[in-house]
């Protein structure tokens, strides 16, 4: 079903914003969650160009594919990097080895989409311990490049794609300067986006 | 699950964007507590593509803007990381409330970042402030208890025999607690460097009727310089965390319950 926000958390969710060139974002329908049958589950965020990246991850023992996925690919190299993809609804976490695959298979869909040889990262998040409907997945991932944009709804969709029992999606932007003479006159932007809403006391390094 | 994407279109090299990346989340994600429970999947990514930086513009990193912690990309940086964390304290399960925690100690970061998170997973806290009940005992109990400073107070000594203090990280006669309202009213004393003050019941329930609240303890307190600026050796010594929290509600036991692998 279609998820409705709640009245009192409709203040959090902006209605407009103003986001990094050349990044862009979007979102696809894959039904991870048997349940899910209507809203997007696959989000996609991505630089325009390959670009430098950084990543901090939970120091939980049981680390998650997708988190040993990210940290590999980063410990060999910060740079080159297109962007993210996220799946909700199965953490992949906990699925031995066929779970890297399907981490590997995920960032695999994304890199062909762009036609290049880049890196894109990967990001799950739902229940533990159960294996991706990867098929699924890996056949949304082109419509989520599909659907790729640089509007606030198209930022607000991948937000709203990655959420999980968030009653809400979560996403910020801002505009600044720099005062150093090297920036004069430049205006910068940052966006992001976040979700979480139980099984949150995040130790990440 | 905690998951972050941040994206900027300023331009940083790729070898000073995790160390920035940690510091900001040391401060951020990391200060924030729903459940107490440590997911397999938390994580935060950030991108840099300089994209809206000419050709010629120099990295960040080699500007004024980057060097410091005052400087003024890092702030804006932590700033940015800060709101976005916070948002997940407000969607937590079942949440009613947003708690802000803060704690001053003059011995470490590390004793004030125990006593916060102390608090922050207290489920009898998160319970009393869901009640609307000032319960400040059951905050003092969380920070007494608290992993790293309880267990710092005995030290085996060199005889198995024996055991010795090592200095204690707190005094409860140097510990003071408030509630401050969000309406910007006056600040209501719990308890003074180790003595509970006549609490007007009323004026309670009021402040904890409000979504927001803010905790403040102060474990050096001995009644002079309260405050955290000045440069005094006091309050160079002073060390200040923050971390958001949420109430715990019958909602989250529903959530949870109902929740399947």
């Amino acid at each position: 079903a279609e998820r409705s926000i709640p009245v009192a958390k409709q203040k959090y969710v902006p209605t407009s914003g103003t986001y990094p060139k050349g990044f862009l974002a979007g979102s696809a329908y894959a039904g991870v969650k048997e349940s899910n049958k209507s809203y997007d589950d696959i989000a996609l965020v991505v630089s325009e160009k390959p670009c430098p990246a950084a990543a901090v991850t939970t120091k939980n023992i049981f680390k998650a594919a997708p988190v040993h996925f990210c940290r590999k690919a980063l410990k060999s190299s910060n740079e080159g990097y297109q962007g993210v993809v996220v799946n909700s609804g199965c953490a992949n976490a906990v699925t031995g080895e066929l779970g890297f695959q399907h981490a590997a298979m995920m960032a695999e869909a994304a890199d062909k989409c762009f036609h290049q040889d880049t890196q894109t990262l990967v990001m799950s998040t739902g229940v533990i311990g159960q294996r991706l409907p990867i098929d699924k997945i890996t056949n949304a991932i082109p419509k989520a490049y599909q659907a790729l944009g640089s509007t606030h709804d198209h930022w607000l969709n991948a937000a709203k794609a990655i959420c999980t029992t968030d009653t809400f999606p979560k996403l910020l932007s801002r505009s600044f300067t720099l005062p150093g003479s090297q920036h004069e006159g430049k205006e910068y932007r940052i966006a992001g986006m976040t979700k979480g809403a139980g099984m949150i006391h995040p130790n990440m390094g | 699950t905690l998951l972050g994407i941040v994206c900027t279109d300023a331009k940083i090299e790729a070898a000073s964007m995790y160390s920035l990346l940690q510091s900001a989340t040391e401060r951020s994600f990391n200060c924030i507590s729903i459940d107490g429970d440590t997911s397999t999947n938390d994580t935060v990514a950030f991108f840099a593509n300089g994209a809206a930086a000419s050709d010629d513009t120099p990295p960040l990193q080699n500007s004024d803007d980057y060097r410091e912690d005052t400087a003024a990309f890092v702030k804006v940086f932590h700033t940015f990381m800060c709101d976005l964390a916070k948002l997940v304290v407000r969607d937590g399960e079942g949440a009613t409330k947003f708690v802000t925690i803060n704690v001053t100690s003059d011995v470490s970061m590390a004793t004030a970042k125990r006593a916060a998170t102390s608090i922050a997973r207290s489920a009898l806290v998160k319970t009393a402030l869901y009640g609307k009940d000032a319960n400040w005992g059951r905050i003092l109990c969380a920070i007494g208890y608290a992993p790293g400073i309880m267990d710092s107070l005995e030290v085996p000594s060199e005889s198995p025999d024996h055991t010795q203090s090592a200095p204690p990280q707190i005094s409860p006669d140097r510990t003071s607690l408030s509630f401050i309202p969000s309406d910007g009213s006056e600040e209501l004393k719990l308890l003074v460097r180790g003595e509970p003050e006549t609490v007007d019941e009323a004026r309670a329930k009021a402040i904890l009727e409000m979504e927001d609240l803010e905790i403040v303890v102060k474990l050096d307190d001995d009644g002079v310089d309260s405050g955290l600026t000045g440069t005094s050796d006091r309050a160079s010594k002073r060390h200040k965390v923050t971390v958001w929290t949420c109430d715990l509600s019958h909602e989250y036991v529903t959530i949870n319950g109902d929740y399947r692998t």
